[in-house]
């Protein structure tokens, strides 16, 4: 059975700059 | 582009935290992602407000702009109709809740403007 990683189910959006 | 959706949103599908505990994608909570970004040396969550929704010229598809982060960053994509976002304290939501059940059994809320989803970005590089 595959196992997938938790990060695969939410999007990559935009980086963020911190200040 | 394939039209089909990832296989990891099917119902049933095992989703593996940061922590190692397996969970199945239904059972997903939103306490889960925070958590697992929280032990991640690369991710972090950032809170992702749904702008608009436009049609697509593409059929099935629809152009979602999100407001990102601290920083409001405007970023739209486009997804198909019955593409899953995680909403904050709500869970899966997509802009076609019937078909997204339909097509992969997992049950949906619509998504609106205003709904706050789970994205990822960096965690700041030194």
């Amino acid at each position: 059975v595959p196992v997938f990683p938790w990060h695969s189910l939410v999007p990559f959006l935009a980086p963020t700059q911190s200040d | 582009p394939s039209s089909a959706l990832p296989p990891y949103f099917m119902k049933g599908s095992i989703i593996q935290l940061a922590d190692g505990e397996l969970k199945r994608v239904e059972d997903l909570r939103t306490e889960d992602f925070l958590q697992s970004a929280e032990v991640s040396t690369e991710l972090k969550i950032d809170s992702s407000t749904v702008e608009r929704i436009d049609s697509s010229r593409t059929p099935d598809a629809v152009i979602i702009q999100f407001s990102v982060g601290e920083h409001k960053a405007q970023v739209c994509v486009e997804v198909l109709v019955e593409y899953p976002f995680f909403v904050f304290g709500q869970g899966w939501s997509s802009c076609c809740p019937d078909r997204t059940t339909q097509l992969l059994a997992l049950s949906c809320a619509k998504l609106s403007v205003g709904d706050v989803c789970i994205s990822l970005t960096l965690k700041s590089l030194r």
